[in-house]
């Protein structure tokens, strides 16, 4: 329940009848549009130091491959990408309750980090690491 | 009735950006690097030893991050007569966070000028931020090949720290490192100058600079050059640099925006 005080309050067999009547509807309604819904997944995304105009000062990279997370965290959670348990709980209570509780959100799971060499206003040169500068993963949060 | 694909698509707004949003994306971006302006170095080049170096070093990272999956643009490399970056450095790498080369400050001709038999070298590390700790550091000197007649011979190239100021009275001297050296030697020398980066670091007052003399078999001081030693005229790809690994000592956090 999205309501805590509520939902312990009801009858126990009560919301178990209710997921699962909302997961056949669910079902149901998915076959029926016909259409396969575009699940969380990781996208290109390159950002370019050349077209900031950064070229002068960093040497490299010319730019990074970032990538991003992008679609949705529909049912059934599983087939598509690392959902968490947690995710797949809130995706069935959002269809009981879709105006209070949301779809989890498409997300990094994993991230990398890049490497940047550039010069300074002294024209000395620094090579730093940069964490969580990439995606490598993504998945329903 | 429309497909994810177009609601994916649609949430992006696709335009150019205007000059303004443009300049506070470029801010946005330097302040997840890190940096307070875009740094505008006034002379450079990207074929001097120093950058040549650190490009190696960001290679030797590049190519050990590539199995893990991601990629990301490798430049055109500038090549070069023999490696610089030695097993050791790789390690010292592994272990920082930050790697930083440092231009030597002592002008060719104000060198030339006071020494024929010693070379001075100025190194400002004022500009290191704060929160890092140096875990290595190195003074690097190219050796070339030297003529004919010396072939034969061996050099001692000793690197001391200076302790006091040349103005004040007799220069002091501190020995750092000595190696020895064959005339037909060529390659990059490497001195140790993780003590002495740590202590300017922490007292900058005492960056007084570095003095390199070089000794033959008999123990007579020689112009360094005799024994193929690059210290201020030559190529730009053979100048001496100094080279220091940090690791981050503390969390930082960026400021709220």
């Amino acid at each position: 329940s999205a309501h805590g005080s509520k939902g312990r309050q009801s009858n126990r067999s009560k919301p178990q009848r209710t997921v699962q009547d909302a997961l056949k509807a669910v079902e149901a309604a998915t076959d029926n549009l016909g259409f396969s819904k575009e699940g969380c997944k990781k996208h290109e995304l390159y950002v370019s130091f050349r077209d900031l105009g950064w070229q002068d000062w960093i040497i490299a990279p010319e730019g990074y491959a970032a990538y991003y997370c992008e679609g949705e965290c529909a049912f059934p959670l599983n087939s598509y990408m690392n959902a968490t348990n947690h995710a797949i709980v809130q995706t069935l209570v959002h269809f009981i309750n879709p105006e209070t509780v949301p779809k989890p959100c498409c997300a990094p799971t994993q991230l990398h980090g890049i490497s940047v060499l550039y010069f300074d206003d002294s024209s000395n040169v620094i090579l730093k690491k940069y964490r969580n500068m990439v995606v490598r993963a993504c998945g329903c949060h | 009735n429309f497909s994810m694909d177009n609601e994916v698509r649609s949430s992006f707004i696709q335009r150019r950006l205007r000059s303004q949003e443009r300049r506070e994306m470029q801010r946005e971006i330097l302040s997840i690097l890190g940096l307070p302006h875009r740094p505008r170095p006034h002379v450079h080049t990207k074929h001097n030893a120093a950058p040549m170096f650190m490009l190696d070093l960001y290679n030797t990272i590049s190519t050990d991050a590539e199995p893990h999956g991601y990629s990301y643009y490798k430049p055109a490399l500038p090549t070069q007569a023999s490696p610089m970056v030695t097993s050791q450095d790789s390690r010292f790498l592994d272990d920082a966070d930050m790697v930083m080369s440092f231009v030597n400050l002592v002008e060719q001709d104000q060198d030339l000028l006071h020494q024929q038999h010693r070379r001075e070298f100025r190194f400002d590390l004022s500009r290191i931020p704060e929160g890092e700790a140096v875990t290595a550091a190195e003074f690097r000197i190219y050796k070339d090949f030297v003529q004919e007649r010396y072939e034969n011979e061996t050099f001692i190239v000793s690197i001391y720290q200076v302790l006091q100021a040349p103005s004040n009275s007799e220069v002091e001297l501190l020995l750092l490192d000595q190696r020895d050296i064959w005339a037909a030697e060529e390659g990059w020398l490497v001195f140790d100058l993780t003590p002495t980066s740590n202590l300017w670091l922490v007292k900058p007052e005492q960056n007084l600079g570095l003095q390199l003399v070089l000794e033959d078999s008999h123990g007579h001081r020689r112009n360094p050059r005799l024994a193929g030693l690059v210290t201020g005229t030559g190529p730009q790809d053979k100048q001496p640099f100094m080279v220091a690994f940090f690791k981050a000592s503390e969390v930082r956090f960026r400021s709220i925006r």
